[in-house]
Formats: structure tokens, C-alpha cells, sequence
């Protein structure tokens, strides 16, 4: 999961 | 409906007008456009009735295994108007000669048989943004943890689907079947996408932004 940081970040921000 | 408001506006290639036409600049842009819309591909998954309900990893693999499906179905709809064209974005359309240019003459032949498939059936919007969400949520990542929760995401999905061809395709009652079985080849095709952008990737010679790379990567 360490590898995909960017998609991780986009599905948490709540936009 | 709320998948109809959830769909996003089209976005703008936005070509450099200093940098001569070649193979370089077309890729250059269509990995920069690819990168813009996987953001906002993500931002419509959370939009899908259930979707966000789901846990985030498995949201994460969903979107690991249908992300180039999704973008090609997006292309493939905003194609439908035109003739042996490719609308990549509002100000970006490639015809045979670009494509050949940029080297991806097979690949966007494939995805115009997708076109041409679609073009025939009449697809509507609200066919297309179902089908999408179900591309994603049948995207048979093999990471599921709850798959029991994707499958009655599915179910939702496939149910709005036939809903909509019974009260408005009435006359046609295997509709929603017949798009079903249109998904094996844009799974093929998006394979195949897949496969020319990871030996680009290879080759170094095109910039990639770092959401498109870790999806490349996710696929590799």
C-alpha cells in the first residue's frame, strides 16, 4: 500500500 | 440520476504551442491529460451510490485494476459524434494521421471499434455513466478483502442498469445484456493500453506524472 501514496491521498480528501 | 450529476465536465488537453508536432509532444500530452482526469476519475468513484462505503483498500484496488477502463470508456463516449476520430479531449482529436504520429495507430483503432460498437446500439448518457461505474465495480482486482461488498455494489449497479432499459428501452428487453457483453472488449482494450503506456514508460523518453505512473505501476 506504501507504493500508491497519491491514490490513497485522493480516496481520504473529502472532495 | 445521482451517477449523472457525479459525471464530470470535460477537461482541456491544453497542447504546448511552442513545442513542433511529434510522437514526443502528442504522448507528453496524453499522459499529462491522463494524469488530470485519473484525479478527477477518483473524485467521481466517491460520487457512486455505495462506493464510498466500501473499505479503502478495497476502493483502491477497484480503482488499481479499472482505471484505464474507465478513462477509455470516457473517450470512447465523448467519440460517438464524430467519424474515425478520437476525442481525447475538447481540444484534443485525434484522426488516423495523429495517431499514426504518435505511434498509437493500433491502439486507437481498437479503441474506435469500441466506438463504432457503441455508435450502433445508440448509447445514451445515462447507459454510459451505469456502464462506467459497473466497469469499476466488476474490475476483478484479485486484491478484494470484502467481496461481498462489491458484490452488492454490483447489484445496484447492473439493477439501475436494467431499470433504466425497462421503463425506456421497452422494445429491446436483452439491452442491458447486450451492453454488459461489450465490457470484455474494453477490458482488452484497456489491457492493451495499458501495455503501450508501461513500455513508454520504459523507454523514458516521455515526462509522466506521478498518479499516472503509480497506476502504470500498479498494472505492471
Amino acid at each position: 500500500k506504501e507504493k500508491h501514496k497519491i491514490l490513497h491521498q485522493l480516496l481520504q480528501n473529502s472532495t | 440520476s445521482l451517477l449523472l450529476v457525479a459525471e464530470p465536465e470535460g477537461i482541456f488537453a491544453m497542447p504546448d504551442p511552442t513545442v513542433p508536432e511529434s510522437d514526443i509532444k502528442a504522448l507528453t500530452t496524453l499522459c499529462d491529460l491522463a494524469d488530470r482526469e485519473l484525479v478527477v476519475n477518483i473524485g467521481w468513484a466517491k460520487h457512486i451510490p455505495g462506493f464510498p462505503s466500501l473499505s479503502l483498500a478495497d476502493q483502491m484496488s477497484l480503482l488499481q485494476s479499472g482505471w484505464m477502463e474507465i478513462l477509455i470508456l470516457r473517450v470512447v463516449f465523448r467519440s460517438l459524434a464524430l467519424e474515425d476520430k478520437l476525442v481525447y479531449a475538447e481540444d484534443y482529436i485525434m484522426d488516423e494521421e495523429q495517431s499514426k504520429l504518435a505511434g498509437l495507430l493500433d491502439l486507437n483503432n481498437a479503441i474506435l471499434q469500441l466506438v463504432k460498437k457503441y455508435k450502433a446500439m445508440g448509447l445514451e448518457k445515462e447507459e454510459f455513466v451505469v456502464l462506467k461505474a459497473i466497469a469499476l465495480a466488476n474490475s476483478d482486482s484479485i486484491q478484494i478483502e470484502d467481496l461481498e461488498a462489491v458484490q452488492r455494489l454490483q447489484d445496484v449497479l447492473h439493477g439501475a442498469l436494467q431499470d433504466y432499459e425497462a421503463t425506456h428501452r421497452l422494445e429491446d428487453p436483452r439491452r442491458a445484456g447486450k451492453l454488459i457483453m461489450t465490457l470484455p472488449l474494453l477490458r482488452q482494450t484497456a489491457a492493451r493500453a495499458v501495455q503501450h503506456f508501461c513500455s513508454i514508460k520504459q523507454d523514458g523518453r516521455v515526462p509522466m506524472h506521478k498518479l499516472f505512473l503509480e497506476l502504470l505501476e500498479a498494472k505492471a
